[in-house]
């Protein structure tokens, strides 16, 4: 990884950007996804912050242009160079511009607005061209795949070199599955358990509840440490349904019986809890039996009974369509869904003593596991 | 400005004068008004070593079709090197 020459960097951890123009290659709302999520690569792994702005002046302009486009560093038309920015500092310092004559996307065919973005992003905050043909500040276009991208770790030095390790802000990524049993004789071949995974920036964490305590389990840990639920969040009620984070928003959501509580980190959000009915489910709905997020689709999947539901976080709406039979779209996982989590693109389904990984990509089962295999049991 | 070529490939006018627009966009290759020596520094020889050795090519300091077949590449408007 390399620097502008002064190491030039921001001097401030909480930073602005702000959209001026779109390209007519993609939507709106699939442009912001893309700029968001290519912010979102930096701050995963710094103390840095962005907010979004929709007047004024932002420390980091964004635009589509071609040709001459006001910078004196002029675009040249399709292919060639793809986009530019500048590194930290005023009036044009942070700013980043991508060539209109290209192809955007977001997937592979043409250029990919995410990964380009990630990478001018990079430059806005500091970083120079690697020499790393790895690394995401390597300079040459290389489309890296539809799975959740990885900041590779040339370029997690070269930023944390700049501005540092992120702090212990947790990001919570859940699975849910409910207990049945008395907590004092857990049993993990029969009993249902609820789970999410906490994660702090660098330290992995999975939680699982059960009706008044949870127990934390780091991957490296063998002993899961036991916590009383209202330790963390007092408001909440025991014996929680089900639970899913939405990692656009940073929230996370639990569910008991018809009401939907709204967390960030440790703080329940204002207005909650809410009823399901209000997210678009039936108002005779008594209870959602798991959810999970996929994060590339940016869908939610609530699980009830023998049927589930498709939620699109970003439009905020049910999807039409639904409810459909479980049996229908995931074959072979059982008619009923006691939890589900997600990683790194597979889906893992747990029905009884079970647990079925799911594929989302060939769309089919391809391991079946005991539920207690989580616990290396 | 002429451009060190490597004499296994044969590159056309356009091609030369895509190359020494990459070397001025990417590596701080500055024009040589007429009749003015260059700082060693400063010749396109200097800046395609200095290209080659950032992609890890051969550095020969000479356009060779590697070189230029990198050079084709899309990429990032901001310089590799220099201010």
């Amino acid at each position: 990884y390399n620097f502008f020459p002064r190491k030039l960097k921001w001097s401030k951890m909480n930073l602005t950007y702000r959209i001026m123009n779109y390209t007519s290659d993609l939507r709106r709302n699939e442009v912001d996804r893309a700029f968001r999520k290519a912010f979102k690569v930096w701050s995963d792994v710094t103390p840095l912050n962005f907010t979004r702005i929709r007047s004024g002046i932002a420390d980091i302009m964004i635009s589509f242009g071609t040709k001459e486009h006001g910078d004196f560093y002029p675009f040249d038309g399709p292919s060639g160079l793809l986009a530019h920015a500048f590194p930290p500092g005023p009036d044009y310092g942070g700013d980043a511009h991508f060539d209109d004559d290209e192809v955007w996307s977001d997937d592979s065919k043409g250029y990919n607005l995410f990964l380009v973005a990630a990478h001018e992003f990079g430059h806005s905050l500091g970083l120079e061209h690697s020499r790393d043909p790895g690394a995401l500040m390597f300079p040459i276009y290389t489309y890296t795949g539809k799975t959740g991208f990885v900041l590779p770790d040339d370029d997690v030095q070269g930023i944390q070199e700049l501005y540092g390790k992120s702090g212990t802000v947790y990001s919570i990524f859940y699975v849910t599955i409910t207990i049945n049993s008395p907590v004092t004789y857990f049993n993990y071949n029969t009993s249902k358990i609820l789970l999410f995974c906490a994660m702090t920036r660098n330290l992995k964490y999975i939680l699982f509840f059960s009706t008044r305590f949870f127990w934390r389990l780091h991957p490296q840990m063998v002993e899961a440490e036991l916590v009383l639920l209202k330790s963390f969040w007092p408001e909440l009620p025991n014996k929680i349904d089900a639970a899913y984070e939405n990692p656009i928003k940073d929230l996370v959501f639990m569910f008991k019986g018809k009401k939907v509580w709204a967390l960030n980190g440790y703080d329940i959000v204002e207005d909650f809890p809410k009823k399901i009915y209000e997210m678009g489910f039936p108002k005779e709905m008594k209870r959602i039996d798991a959810a999970v997020h996929v994060k590339d689709t940016g869908k939610t999947l609530f699980f009830t009974g023998n049927k589930y539901w498709s939620y699109d976080e970003e439009a905020e709406v049910m999807e039409a369509g639904y409810p459909r039979l479980i049996e229908e779209e995931f074959a072979g996982i059982g008619d009923k869904v006691d939890a589900v989590y997600e990683r790194n693109g597979y889906l893992y389904f747990f029905n009884g003593p079970l647990q079925f990984e799911y594929s989302i990509w060939s769309q089919r089962i391809v391991r079946v596991l005991h539920t207690n295999s989580l616990f290396w049991c | 400005i002429p451009i060190p070529l490597e004499d296994s490939h044969e590159f056309t006018e356009k091609d030369l004068q895509f190359a020494e627009r990459y070397l001025r966009t990417h590596y701080d290759l500055r024009p040589n008004p007429a009749g003015i020596m260059r700082k060693s520094g400063n010749t396109v020889a200097a800046k395609l070593r200095e290209m080659q050795a950032f992609f890890g090519l051969e550095v020969t300091g000479k356009l060779d079709e590697e070189t230029y077949e990198l050079m084709q590449k899309p990429r990032c408007g901001v310089p590799d090197v220099g201010e």
